[in-house]
């Protein structure tokens, strides 16, 4: 299967195409959550909406707890997603560990995040805008993206 | 550089399969 650290690079591209307000440039700035929530956002407004995104707190400088609390809101949206919209369930093997993300910004963890949340955008009500988008993208970033989109339909029991 | 373009292909191939596919259906 993928290999997440690998992915977690490629999926940062990916993320930074969205242009989000809050740091995006590396994986520490994706440990608070801020910025995953935000692209969230943009990818399907309806649900992850502006009271959702509220409840994220920013001012996580160095507060693993205020992280940890903000991925774990992030993670149980995402799951609500994939089962109540997308009609998809979301096996173990590509649940992220919040905890190793929020401590240690583990690009392991974080890519598996990430693929989650690219589930997201492939399958929603704008997904084409986003798959437009992902197309885009430089070809070696789009090969390992389709990898990553790839495992996560295979491993779909549904 | 015909890998490259086949390369290319598979990507384009995959990419516009997703865009037909319908929207929130499972995988």
């Amino acid at each position: 299967s993928v290999n997440k650290a690998a992915l977690c690079g490629s999926l940062l591209t990916w993320l930074q195409t969205f242009q989000v307000p809050s740091p995006c440039a590396t994986f520490q700035d994706l440990s608070s959550g801020v910025a995953v929530a935000q692209v969230l956002h943009l990818i399907d407004p309806s649900w992850f909406n502006d009271a959702w995104l509220m409840r994220i707190k920013e001012e996580t400088l160095e507060n693993w707890r205020l992280k940890l609390s903000n991925l774990k809101k992030i993670l149980q949206s995402v799951l609500e997603y994939y089962h109540d919209v997308l009609g998809q369930s979301v096996t173990d093997d590509h649940l992220p560990d919040v905890t190793l993300i929020g401590e240690f910004s583990d690009p392991t963890e974080l890519g598996k995040l990430m693929q989650l949340v690219l589930g997201c955008a492939i399958s929603c009500e704008k997904k084409q805008e986003h798959i437009k988008q992902i197309m885009t993208l430089e070809e070696s970033v789009q090969h390992v993206v389709m990898t990553a989109i790839q495992e996560l339909m295979t491993k779909d029991p549904t | 550089d015909s890998a490259g373009a086949a390369n290319e292909g598979v990507l384009a191939n995959f990419f516009n399969s997703l865009l037909s596919k319908k929207s929130g259906s499972p995988g």
